[in-house]
């Protein structure tokens, strides 16, 4: 565990705390993509399925059970309590393609055919694109609450700690898993355009725009 | 025997 590692791991967890604020705040899941939660509690799904049988730290465990249930609970948020605030014609990504493509990843590089194996890579390229359908959702609609940017940032700080990360680990000749640093970067690398308006705008105080 | 591959991050 190193300083970017935990760093990371916490701008994860803020990014889902920020995010459940902005839903009881506010009473509504407006702006929020329902299919990209779907595919982040996919993702926490597929990728602990050593929960119960591979114990290392009770930090790890602890981490994975709030990831599951607090994906699992946004989206019960924003299929019931909050379902009239959600606008599904402006989530219109095709997601399809996404689940579909890292299944064809998954089969191709596993570092070894097990089950658990096959489904973690698929975890980890469906992680990749999982932000696709938000950012979609943010182009079409040209604008976004702060309190959803200061989500959207956390989740990308996440990210990009994680290559800090595994450059850290890297020069202290610890291992690392080449397929989830090519998907860590490619995912950073979506939020490019992101991080760009938030610098320049949300942290000046301006509303998220797009130009 | 089949050694689990260890991924020790979230």
């Amino acid at each position: 565990m190193n300083i970017f590692r935990l760093t990371g791991d916490m701008m994860h967890l803020a990014s889902i705390l920020i995010l459940l604020l902005k839903i009881h705040t506010s009473h509504s899941c407006a702006g929020i993509s329902f299919k990209t939660q779907v595919l982040y509690l996919t993702v926490f799904l597929t990728r602990y399925l050593d929960l119960f049988t591979n114990f290392t730290s009770v930090y790890l465990t602890c981490m994975k059970i709030f990831f599951i249930a607090s994906s699992a609970y946004i989206i019960y948020l924003m299929r019931f309590p909050f379902k009239d605030t959600y606008n599904k014609h402006l989530d219109a990504f095709r997601w399809e393609f996404l689940l579909g493509g890292a299944a064809v990843l998954a089969l191709v590089f596993p570092q070894k055919y097990t089950v658990r194996e096959v489904f973690w890579t698929y975890s980890i390229f469906l992680e990749m694109l999982a932000i696709l359908p938000q950012l979609f959702q943010l182009q079409r609609t040209g604008e976004a609450a702060t309190i959803t940017t200061h989500y959207l940032f956390a989740l990308g700080a996440y990210r990009a700690l994680y290559i800090a990360n595994w450059i850290y680990r890297y020069q202290m000749g610890e291992h690392v898993d080449g397929v989830a640093v090519l998907a860590g970067i490619v995912q950073t690398a979506l939020y490019c355009d992101f991080f760009y308006i938030y610098f320049t705008r949300v942290l000046r105080g301006q509303r998220f725009k797009l130009p | 025997d089949e050694e689990q591959t260890e991924h020790d991050e979230l």
